[in-house]
């Protein structure tokens, strides 16, 4: 199992988006897909028609306790996926992840006893780099990070850099972004486009060919909970991500 | 000093914008300003051409020990205002809040000592719920909560409404939300117009008659380190400010 984290600490970049849309492309192909949403606002939850976990057990039991990921599978076969849902009592996990030795080094253990059964687990990540986060980058095969081309939102790609290496520093490993992903992007906006080239000249390695173009249906599918190509398999948005799956499969499984 | 507090936890709806812009509008009118950033991203700061703080003394220290906020002011002259810088380090200094008594009370004590100072002081958080907004909301007069006209926003909404009733019920105070700020607003698109409208509808009383459009230039402005007004004095977006402006010193001064 390739586990896939989608984060980016700047806020309303994509990162939901991308972690639903990409999933529900790569399931189209026949891949066998978990989706782990842990963010506290839950927006991949509810983005598929889901509630946010209130129930006994939640992630959060999961990653301050001895629950199993596996108890929280909820399966989604309209979509050929699972999910396991994030909750709002994600908020103060955090707090509690910092009285127990090494917290986050725990999700990427708990995920390991899933790994037989899924070819990609994807996770979406809040916009922060606090435990959540640093918990989902150190479980991560590849690491996406989906950027808009903005001022700020280019400044927040330093700090995932910066954040990288930290982890790596700190707990020997040897993590790096594997891809940036231009989402919303507005090829009308000279902007946009003189960010857009820097980035290909500077990273042309780490950013992803295939650009998501800003597209009105992929901002209005959460409220149907459904993965945009199950709205219109036609649309901008539908046809972008699924180029985005076909490019995650060939720089990801060196075909 | 009335103490100005954005936020939202959903990512990328123009909180940053909002503060830094806001106050430039009434720093406008001869009113005295002072802007405090306690994300860690500090895009307030950087957005206004400053550094993120990483000296001896930041914004964190004034959380968890004695350093004072008036130690941490720095002049903007060109914009009439004044700022408190952010820092990177606020990302761990949540984890260390949780060991003192009280926590989230301690920012809105140390705001006080500069009441006599300044007519306004506005406040940009991070996307999230975790203590630093909590100690932002807790010190807040009047809380300002900008959204898209998307459904992940609207979302957010009801996330923010359920932590002011925890936070009310759980130190005995009388928050409430006093202005929903639509922006980003794209006239041409039904299903904003459509949200729009039942915000209009269900939260008549808190939503401000401002819209701010969206406008190229206020994501192109933080490049430049300057608010919108400087830029171009008659940009969409620099007179949705003021009119915003305009509608908060009416409906927060009592005029
Ligand atoms: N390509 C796109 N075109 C138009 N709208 C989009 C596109 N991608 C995402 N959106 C919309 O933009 C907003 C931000 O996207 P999303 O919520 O996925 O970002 P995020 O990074 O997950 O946000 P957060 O930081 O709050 O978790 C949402 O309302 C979403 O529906
Ligand atoms: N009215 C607008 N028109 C066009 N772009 C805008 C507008 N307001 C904000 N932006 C841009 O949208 C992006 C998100 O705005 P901003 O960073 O202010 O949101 P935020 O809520 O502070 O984000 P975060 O959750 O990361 O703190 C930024 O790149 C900003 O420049
Ligand atoms: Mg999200
Ligand atoms: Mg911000």
């Amino acid at each position: 199992m390739k586990i896939l984290v989608v984060a980016n600490q700047k806020g309303g970049v994509g990162k939901t988006t991308t972690t639903l849309n990409l999933a529900a492309s790569l399931a189209a192909t026949g891949r066998k897909i978990l989706l782990l949403d842990i963010d506290s606002q839950a927006n991949l939850t509810t983005g598929l028609g889901g509630k946010k976990a209130y129930e006994e057990t939640t992630i959060t039991d999961v990653l301050l306790d001895d629950a199993s990921l596996e108890s929280l599978i909820q399966r989604k076969p309209d979509f050929n996926f699972d999910v396991i849902p994030g909750s709002p009592d994600l908020i103060s996990a955090e707090l509690e992840m910092a009285r127990v030795p090494d917290p986050t080094s725990i999700l990427k253990g708990k995920l390991n006893l899933l790994a037989h059964k899924y070819d990609y687990c994807l996770i979406d990540s809040p916009p922060s780099l606090g435990m959540l986060s640093v918990s989902a980058l150190r479980a991560a095969d590849k690491i996406i990070i989906p950027l808009q081309c903005e001022h700020f939102s280019i400044e927040g790609l330093a700090a995932m850099q910066r954040t990288i290496i930290e982890i790596n520093e700190a707990t020997s490993s040897n993590l790096k972004i594997d891809g940036i992903l231009r989402t919303m992007f507005d090829q009308e906006k000279e902007r946009a486009r003189e960010i857009s080239e820097k980035l290909e000249q500077s990273l042309s390695q780490q950013v992803f060919s295939t650009i998501i173009p800003r597209c009105d249906l992929l901002a209005e599918a959460p409220s149907e909970g459904k993965p945009i190509m199950y709205i219109d398999p036609d649309a901008k948005g539908t046809l972008a991500y699924f180029a985005l799956a076909g490019e995650v499969i060939m720089k990801f499984e060196d075909k």
